[in-house]
């Protein structure tokens, strides 16, 4: 009944302040290793893809965001009962892997999977 | 602190995991970089590149069956004196202390199985050095075997894991796995002594360890209790419908 709660709250809609580009969303972002200071153990890749979520959580959380339930309660408590329990913030959802060729200390050379080191997709949680 | 760029300020949040690999593996920035070349790096970035795509993307038909693999180069080279027509070395390879998150899955020794010595020609061998015992026997898990994708037509692989996980694996502190490597000269040619002293410099055999990475099963059973994926799974479309 997402229609009916909004004609309820009373004030202006935040969603229809913000333009579209602001809603919660991926962000594409790379940095090289070099950047962070890793380039003299790290043998590939030069670039480095880790991406982040930015921007407004929409009052009425929908199927796409893939939003826990608890988020939606957050947010009906935030919209309807307490303004100082915060929205649900927008943070990653889905992550995909990295793999890094590196150099160790004692000279060995280590080919390893990082899980969850690219932001695929985003939630509001 | 900005302009600082480094692990070491990342060491103040000591525990992530992933901070405190890094800063194990890593070699300190003051440090001289290692340097890695020749078939030892060749071969990694050929492993590499089969396995992921240029922005470091796990390719999804990857054959690796690890998650990952570590090459280890000799502690040294110590070239014997001849025995009878045999050229033998001993290659000592240090193993680190087992991690329980990381679970051996194969282990394999790639060697020169052609020597050119100047214009002398040697065929060699790996064995694994075992105590003068009646009881002990090697038996490696596979014949040797050459993998033309990877490796040139002068280099080897040889599967050496049931040795090292029934000798080695288990023991506890510093565990060394110790090779032989045994040349033998080709008719009519004699090696000069010293040209075979001079492969000890050479990169002549790695070790090659594959590893799976146990964390991700371990952190599931601790997040979720016996019986409440069950309940998460019926129970968390009920409570989404009356939700919304």
């Amino acid at each position: 009944q997402a229609g009916s709660i909004r004609s309820e709250v009373p004030g202006p809609s935040r969603e229809r302040d913000k333009p579209e580009s602001s809603q919660c969303s991926l962000h594409p972002f790379q940095v090289s290793f070099h950047q962070l200071g890793w380039d003299h153990w790290i043998i590939a890749p030069h670039l480095y893809t880790p991406n982040y979520c930015k921007g407004t959580c929409p009052r009425v959380l929908r199927y796409g965001l893939n939003s826990p339930n608890h988020a939606i309660i957050q947010n009906l408590v935030n919209e309807l009962v307490d303004q100082r329990v915060p929205q649900p913030s927008c943070v990653p959802y889905k992550y995909v892997p990295i793999s890094i060729l590196l150099i160790e200390a004692n000279g060995s050379i280590l080919y390893k999977e990082y899980e969850d080191m690219i932001a695929q997709s985003c939630t509001c949680r | 602190k900005v302009g600082q760029p480094s692990i070491a300020l990342l060491a103040e949040a000591p525990t992530l995991p992933l901070i405190w690999e890094l800063l194990e593996d890593v070699p300190g920035k003051q440090q001289s970089k290692p340097r890695v070349l020749g078939h030892p790096l060749r071969y990694m970035l050929e492993l590499y590149q089969r396995s992921a795509d240029m922005h470091g993307h796990p390719r999804e038909n990857r054959t690796i069956g690890a998650t990952m693999v570590r090459l280890v180069r000799p502690l040294a080279n110590v070239a014997k004196p001849l025995r009878g027509p045999w050229y033998i070395q001993t290659l000592d390879f240090a193993l680190r202390p087992n991690r329980a998150l990381y679970q051996l899955v194969r282990a394999t020794v790639v060697y020169r199985h052609q020597l050119h010595l100047n214009r002398y020609h040697l065929s060699c061998h790996v064995e694994p050095w075992v105590q003068k015992n009646p009881t002990n026997h090697f038996s490696p898990s596979g014949r040797a075997s050459s993998k033309p994708s990877l490796l040139s037509k002068a280099w080897t692989e040889m599967d050496i894991t049931q040795h090292i996980q029934q000798r080695l694996w288990k023991h506890k502190g510093r565990r060394i796995l110790r090779l032989q490597f045994m040349c033998q000269q080709q008719k009519g040619t004699e090696v000069v002594l010293r040209h075979w002293h001079g492969t000890a410099s050479l990169d002549i055999a790695f070790l090659l360890l594959y590893f799976n990475d146990t964390h991700k099963t371990v952190h599931k059973a601790k997040l979720l209790p016996r019986g409440m994926e069950e309940f998460t799974g019926r129970g968390s479309s009920l409570l989404l419908r009356r939700a919304r």
